[in-house]
């Protein structure tokens, strides 16, 4: 299946 | 304090269109090097990045850095009251409660001024590390929101091919499934409608198409749209406009 990612994946916190 | 005038109403206008369906309430932050916005949609997919510098504005004045929180539709709502071609005069004390907006009419007739609550938003920044995509690809903004548009149609989902044989765009859905396939291309005439791919890997990725079409919702302001795309990152969607951009990051769909 394929999913739905969020971007706070790839973004870390500031 | 804060006080920045800007020549054309129509581009905060445009601005404010082609974010607040993804974006509910956000910290306009303001410094000496101008406006700047980052706020993630509600569902935590997207990403939107906004500068207004400093130089876009005349005059601009920044005394210390302020966090102005904005309803963005009440923001949209007051500034449906500026004429496209109004002077807006931004304004704000350095601990404010209100932001002060000002129109004015080109030969100075009409001055209309308006008076908006801030709120206080305790806003998430996330850090977007420099990245060197593997892909960057230039066309005409009308033609990318055109194939978003029409692809939508057929699936919720896009999957966007780069290879050196051009960018293809994909779609697979119940009704069946459809593709739009772009070529580089070069019009010296008018830079705004030429493609161009500049690639150093192949990149494959697959997207929501509720975002792309809302991103494309930024349009109107600028002739040209970049995306730039690694494999397993998200899509940079790029609008850069005279004295700024607008940015949307997007998350990629992935197997589970």
């Amino acid at each position: 299946a394929i999913k739905q990612s969020e971007i706070k994946a790839y973004f870390g916190r500031k | 304090m804060l006080e920045a005038r800007l020549a054309q109403a129509a581009v905060l206008k445009k601005t404010l269109d082609a974010i607040k369906e993804l974006v509910t309430d956000a910290n306009f932050d303001c410094s000496d090097g101008g406006i700047s916005l980052q706020a993630m949609d509600n569902s935590h997919v997207a990403l939107v990045s906004l500068l207004l510098r400093a130089d876009g504005f005349e005059p601009y004045r920044c005394d210390r850095n302020l966090a102005l929180g904005i309803n963005l539709n009440s923001l949209s709502k007051v500034l449906r009251s500026a004429q496209n071609e109004d002077i807006i005069t931004l304004k704000a004390a350095d601990d404010p409660d209100n932001l002060s907006l000002t129109f004015e009419s080109q030969n100075q007739d009409r001055i209309s001024e308006y008076e908006m609550k801030l709120m206080d938003i305790d806003q998430e920044h996330l850090g977007i590390p420099e990245t060197a995509y593997a892909a960057v690809i230039t066309m005409p903004a009308a033609e990318f929101q055109r194939i978003c548009r029409d692809l939508s149609g057929i699936s919720e989902s896009v999957t966007i091919d780069a290879s050196k044989d051009g960018v293809k765009f994909a779609s697979a859905g119940d009704i069946g499934n459809g593709s739009v396939t772009l070529k580089q291309t070069h019009n010296p005439e008018e830079p705004a409608l030429s493609t161009s791919i500049e690639l150093s890997e192949s990149v494959t990725l697959t997207f929501s198409l509720k975002y792309l079409v809302n991103f494309t919702k930024a349009t109107p302001l600028a002739g040209a749209v970049t995306l730039q795309m690694s494999n397993d990152v998200p899509l940079l969607v790029e609008y850069k406009m005279e004295g700024g951009y607008l940015r949307y990051y997007l998350a990629p769909k992935i197997q589970d």
